[in-house]
This record gives structure tokens, C-alpha cells and sequence, in this order.
């Protein structure tokens, strides 16, 4: 099975804003 | 055929031919016959000038053939003829043909530092011990362990009424000392000047008549200084570099005037002379390619057994490590491509959310992945597990 790369769009980062990787 | 290297490619010991170190070099005399015109000697007048230059002419003919000194009437009775040779040479003799009657005492000096100091190669005189406070030189030659400068007997005057001043390195060398394996001998050889001081006149002169007037002249032709551009084994030949100085072309990744040192690059082993049993090339730092500097360190050498103590210096292209035979950090090995080659090291790539780091395992390029995530840049959730809207905890099991 082969699993979906990861969707940075579905991430919330809003208690990890110093964790978010640069654009 | 390559003098320096066997025609498999393996280095080994060249030197360059024996020559007359003095031909066409300039003589220094402290005393050359000059004014006021007399004797037939005039500076000014081609055919009646004898300079210094007239010792080491270069090919030709010319009249008048001696160097002549002016007259000397009263002590110090003094002259002396230097020849800078431009560069160090190994010698093997020095002679020097006088053109009247020999002097009684000649000092015989050379110089390893281009004439800052001086060290004498022998004597010659009929009184040693008066002249220069040393015993005539034993037949059997130095007694000692090296070679010493020893008085051997002035040059006799021969029937043509001139005379020659011979002197070997041999003749001052104990038998059997061999100069690949004698660093004594190899110093003994070496000069980059030589001085002749023609001491005492072949007149006889003693305390009582030191002030009379017998006028006497020193008169010489055909200086000699045979010997071997100084390489220390690493060119078969001597060339004038742009500025006109004599140097070295040396070979087995040697360099400077003497080829007295590695180059650059080729710094795996430290410098040596090279030996007929042995050609001890430097060898060139072992990077891959990825870097242009590298530096000794002994004790890398000594570990290795005195086989590499090169360190490769600023390894480019992703590359690190003593031969840059690895990848820096965030870089791993790309098995499809040689060590050599520019791309050898690919970038780790880890997911920045997925990945628990930024460095791979630099064999498989595998990142540390974060729980639940997998793939070699961790950036897929495993089976059983499913994406999360938390950064921290991207996959968590499937409910």
C-alpha cells in the first residue's frame, strides 16, 4: 500500500508558528 | 625516455649532467691590473686587458687568455677571485690554471648561502702549518668519520712555467662514504659560491725582505668549478626560470630552486632526497576530486604506518572527511555515482514536517522519521496510520 505524501495544507500551525517551514 | 621516471611511470632518481658550474659566470677579483697602463696591462685597450671575466669565458678565443692582478709589491699579498654561482650545485672539483708561476699557498673556501658566510674545502701550500696552523693532508686522506677540509701540497709549477691548482671532493672524503646515504657528505658538497684566496706568491719571501720590492702578479685562466645542479634527486636538468635564475626542473611533485620541498598538493609523505634505491616522490593528497589543498599531519602518519599523512582541506561539492571520502552533514552518498564524482552526494531532503532532523543516514539516505511517518524522506504517513492536521504528530493511527 502506498500512502499519500504528506499535505502541508492540512497542517494547522496555529500553536506551532515558530515550527512552520519557510514557503 | 624520462630520466626521472622507469617507462612503467614509477619515479626514480635523476640528476642533472656534470658541468663547469664557473663557465660564463662573473668573477669577483679583488685585485685586477688596471691603471696606470704598464707591463702591458691597460683595462682600457681590449688587447692589453686582462680582467676577471678572462677566468670563466664562455666558448671562443680571445688575447690576451689570463686574468693578471695588479702588482704586488708589499704585504698583504693577498687576492682574491669569488665566483657566485648562482644557485647550489654538488661539487665534484675545482681547478684553476695559472698562467706564471704558481702561488705557495692557495685557500680553497666555498659558501651555502650565496656569500654571507664561508667555509674552507682545502688548502694547498708547501708550509701548512705556518700558512693556514694545519697539518699537511695524510696520504691516506681524512682520518676522520667525514670529510675535512685538509692542506694538500701547493701546485707545482710545470714547465711551461704556469702551473695548476686541482682539488676533488674525493681527495677530502674518507673512502666508502656515499653520498645517497651520507646527509654529511651531501652538505660537504653542496655551495653556491666559490672563493680562491691565492695567498702567498711562488717568490720566496721571508721576514726579512717582506718589504722588499720584488713586484709579483697573480695570473690565472680557466676557472673551473666541476659540479651538478643541486636537485636533491628530483630533475634531470637546470633551466632559467623568467627572472634569468637558474632552477631546478623538477619532477616527482617537487618544487623550488633545489626541488627542496613538496608542492602544494603533494603533501601525502613528507620531503625527501631521492635515493638510487628509492626515488621518495611526493605523493599527491588522496580527495576524490573535491578539494585543491591539503596539509601534512605526522601523526596521521605515523598511525598509517608512514604510508598518508596527507588531509584533504575545504572539500567541495558536499564532501568531508581526510580524503573528502565522505558526505557532510544533511548529505548522503548516492550509490549509482562514483566517490569521484561531483554529484556523489545528494541532499538529505528530509520532510520538514515528517522528519524528525535534517540528517540522513549517509549510506541509505535514510532521514529519522517521526512516529507513524515513513518513507526515505519521511514524508508519507505508514500503514495504519493516517495524516493529522498537528505538525508535531503529522500521522497518527487510523481509528
Amino acid at each position: 500500500e502506498v500512502m499519500p505524501t504528506l499535505d502541508m495544507a492540512l497542517f494547522d500551525w496555529t500553536d506551532y508558528e515558530d515550527l512552520k517551514p519557510e514557503a | 625516455a624520462d630520466p626521472c621516471h622507469e617507462e612503467g611511470g614509477a619515479p626514480r632518481v635523476c640528476v642533472p649532467g656534470l658541468v663547469n658550474a664557473a663557465l660564463g659566470r662573473e668573477v669577483l677579483a679583488s685585485s685586477t691590473c688596471r691603471q696606470p697602463p704598464a707591463q702591458a696591462c691597460d683595462s682600457s685597450d681590449p688587447r692589453r686587458a686582462h680582467p676577471a671575466t678572462l677566468l670563466t669565458l664562455a666558448g671562443g678565443t680571445t688575447s690576451p687568455v689570463c686574468w693578471r692582478s695588479d702588482w704586488l709589491t708589499r704585504a698583504p699579498l693577498n687576492v682574491t677571485l669569488t665566483v657566485p654561482l648562482g644557485k647550489t650545485f654538488e661539487l665534484v672539483f675545482v681547478s684553476l690554471r695559472f698562467c706564471s708561476a704558481p702561488p705557495s699557498s692557495v685557500a680553497l673556501l666555498k659558501s651555502q648561502d650565496h656569500g654571507r658566510s664561508w667555509v674552507p674545502l682545502g688548502f694547498f701550500s708547501s708550509r701548512c702549518g705556518l700558512d693556514y696552523g694545519r697539518p699537511p693532508a695524510p696520504a691516506s686522506g681524512p682520518a676522520g668519520p667525514g670529510p675535512e677540509a685538509l692542506c694538500f701540497p701547493e701546485p707545482q709549477p710545470q714547465p711551461n712555467g704556469g702551473g695548476l691548482l686541482a682539488f676533488s671532493v674525493q681527495d677530502s672524503s674518507p673512502p666508502g662514504l656515499d653520498l645517497d646515504s651520507s646527509p654529511v657528505l651531501q652538505d660537504w658538497v653542496t655551495a653556491t659560491d666559490i672563493r680562491i684566496v691565492l695567498t702567498r706568491p711562488a717568490v720566496p719571501r721571508d721576514a726579512g725582505d717582506a718589504e722588499a720590492a720584488v713586484p709579483y702578479a697573480y695570473s690565472a685562466t680557466e676557472l673551473q668549478v666541476g659540479g651538478r645542479c643541486k636537485c636533491n634527486g628530483h630533475a634531470a636538468r637546470c633551466l632559467l626560470d623568467p627572472q634569468g635564475h637558474l632552477v631546478c626542473d623538477c619532477r616527482h611533485g617537487t618544487e623550488g630552486p633545489d626541488c627542496g620541498r613538496c608542492k602544494p598538493f603533494y603533501c601525502d609523505r613528507p620531503w625527501q632526497r631521492a635515493t638510487a634505491r628509492e626515488a621518495h616522490a611526493c605523493l599527491a593528497c588522496s580527495c576524490n576530486g573535491h578539494a585543491r589543498r591539503c596539509r601534512f599531519n605526522m601523526e596521521l602518519y605515523r598511525l598509517s604506518g608512514r604510508r598518508s599523512g596527507g588531509v584533504c582541506l575545504n572539500c567541495r561539492h558536499n564532501t568531508a572527511g581526510r580524503h573528502c571520502h565522505y558526505c557532510r552533514e544533511g548529505f548522503y552518498r548516492d550509490p549509482g555515482r562514483a566517490p569521484s564524482d561531483r554529484r556523489a552526494c545528494r541532499a538529505c531532503d528530509c520532510h520538514p514536517v515528517g522528519a524528525a532532523g535534517k540528517t540522513c543516514n549517509q549510506t541509505t539516505g535514510q532521514c529519522p522519521c517521526k512516529d507513524g511517518v515513513t518513507g526515505l524522506t519521511c514524508n508519507r504517513c505508514a500503514p495504519g496510520f493516517q495524516q493529522s492536521r498537528s505538525p508535531v504528530a503529522p500521522c497518527v493511527k487510523t481509528p
